[in-house]
């Protein structure tokens, strides 16, 4: 573990609780798309199949519950409680083309044909790419709220922390994955555009507008 | 791990 890793876990833990509790406090799922944060739940769940089999460390195994439980019950909230807030109308990505590639990619290019490694990658490549059905809902209404660009920012930056991380580790332990550095990358320059506006815009108390 | 180094990454 190392200060990169960690700050990246902690904005990642940040931008799930600011999420779930602006759904809660304003009691609506306005400007959020649900369709990435079901992609976020098949990601988790994918990805965390480990929890059951192999024991890495306290943090390791809470982190991976909290996550696992915050997607579900982020969804929950999305679709069940709160669906009549729900916006259709802008959330319209096709998930699907977004799942069978990293389907195909990760049949294609994975470290070993487990089952495990497998949905390992094929979450890793999803999650480069979950993030798109929100950036494009955004992109739709033209702005966000200030509560779901800062959700946004953290999210962002969680993973670009993490290749603050893989470059720490090369550097000391010379351990590296390329599956999930590259896909770190593609994740975490989906989000630059976010990033300027947010910026050049909220931190000067402006609204997230984007240029009609 | 059953993954090797590596994955005790979140």
């Amino acid at each position: 573990m190392n200060i990169f890793r960690l700050t990246g876990d902690l904005a990642h833990l940040l931008a799930i609780i600011i999420l779930l509790l602006k759904i809660w406090k304003t009691r609506s799922c306005a400007g959020i798309s649900g369709k990435s944060q079901i992609l976020f739940a098949i990601v988790y769940t994918t990805r965390y199949l480990d929890l059951v089999t192999t024991y890495v460390s306290a943090y390791n195994t809470l982190m991976k519950i909290f996550f696992l439980g915050s997607s579900f019950a982020t969804v929950y909230l999305i679709y069940v409680k709160f669906k009549a807030t729900y916006d259709h109308n802008h959330d319209t990505f096709r998930i699907e083309f977004l799942i069978l590639p990293a389907v195909i990619l990760a049949l294609l290019i994975n470290h070993a044909f487990t089952p495990l490694e497998i949905l390992w990658t094929f979450s890793i490549y999803l999650e480069s790419v979950a993030i798109l059905p929100q950036l494009f809902m955004v992109s739709k209404t033209g702005e966000a709220e200030s509560i779901t660009s800062h959700y946004l920012f953290a999210l962002g930056s969680y993973r670009g922390l993490y290749i603050l991380n893989w470059i720490y580790r090369y550097a000391m332990e010379s351990h590296y994955d390329l599956i999930a550095i590259v896909a770190g990358i593609v994740q975490t320059v989906l989000y630059c555009d976010f990033f300027y506006l947010y910026i050049t815009k909220v931190l000067k108390g402006k609204k997230l507008q984007l240029p009609a | 791990y059953i993954f090797g180094t590596g994955k005790d990454e979140l």
